[in-house]
């Protein structure tokens, strides 16, 4: 039996809504330290990594690993039709073919169930190396977002270049270029509105823009948000949901010709 | 122009 209630049902709402872009379906993988989703987008050029932690819920129950097939549209359709404030718990039996949703009003006057059948994903998991990346930046994630829309204007890729004084993101296309340079916040008063930069070599990166906009619809789960690179290697575009887990992104450069 | 990379050239499937 697998059963995980959640208070906040606007997680488990704002998880879908920042990677239905990319992916069409995607195994949750249950087990008792908690929900593992890691899934690459149909063209293999981005992978979604996430991770919810079994103690970030209210009530978690998963007595064996079970690994569930969930179309994402669908239960993108589910979830819209619990309200923020509602609790949600997801629950499966043991080989169960369906899972089940139950959203219930904080006053419990109204409980919903809806059950949707499960699909059978091939799993195809790929090894993330740890590394140690040369620069890592940290931003508002609402910049970042506005950042990656505005540039996505101007041209299909974005230059992202990484110094100590800060970093630069540029793009060009038919209608001309444009330069956005952030430099590292000295004394901000709010953590959440810093600009930092660890660096321990300069990198620049090009990568295509539609794929940093999709994971820019993950900007309502955190304020800040974290890139990661090293010269010829993925980026990591990370965010943090609350106390419970994180969405990782990682999305392969594109090579100058 | 730039060639867009996949990851199975970065990451290896287990």
């Amino acid at each position: 039996m697998f059963e995980a209630r959640l208070v906040q049902s606007s997680i488990l709402k704002k998880v879908l809504e920042a990677i239905k872009d990319l992916l069409n379906e995607a195994t949750f993988d249950c087990s008792d330290s908690g929900i593992q989703l890691q899934a690459m987008d149909n063209s293999h050029v981005s992978l979604v990594s996430m991770n919810l932690r079994s103690d970030g819920f209210d009530k978690y129950r998963c007595d064996r690993n079970i690994s569930m097939g969930m179309n994402l549209g669908s239960m993108t359709k589910i979830l819209k039709c619990a309200a923020n404030e509602d609790v949600v718990t997801m629950k499966a039996q043991d080989n169960a073919d369906t899972v089940t949703f139950v959203f219930e009003s904080p006053n419990q006057e109204k409980v919903s169930d809806y059950e949707m059948k499960l699909m059978n994903l091939d799993q195809e998991h790929l090894g993330i190396p740890e590394t140690e990346y040369a620069c890592v930046v940290r931003l508002p994630a609402g910049e970042f977002a506005r950042i990656c829309r505005d540039l996505s204007q101007f041209g299909e890729s974005v230059v992202i270049s990484c110094t100590k004084e800060g970093v630069k993101f540029s793009s060009a296309g038919d209608i001309g270029s444009a330069n956005i340079k952030l430099a590292q916040t000295s004394n901000v008063d709010k953590e959440e509105l810093a600009v930092t930069v660890e660096m321990q070599e300069p990198v620049t990166l090009t990568f295509a823009s539609r794929y940093l906009n999709s994971f820019t619809k993950a900007t309502s789960l955190s304020n800040v948000v974290q890139l990661s690179m090293s010269p010829d290697v993925p980026l990591v575009v990370e965010y943090r949901i609350g106390e419970i887990g994180h969405i990782r992104y990682y999305l392969a450069p594109k090579i100058e010709d | 122009g730039a060639t867009q990379g996949r990851l199975d050239s970065f990451f290896k499937v287990l």
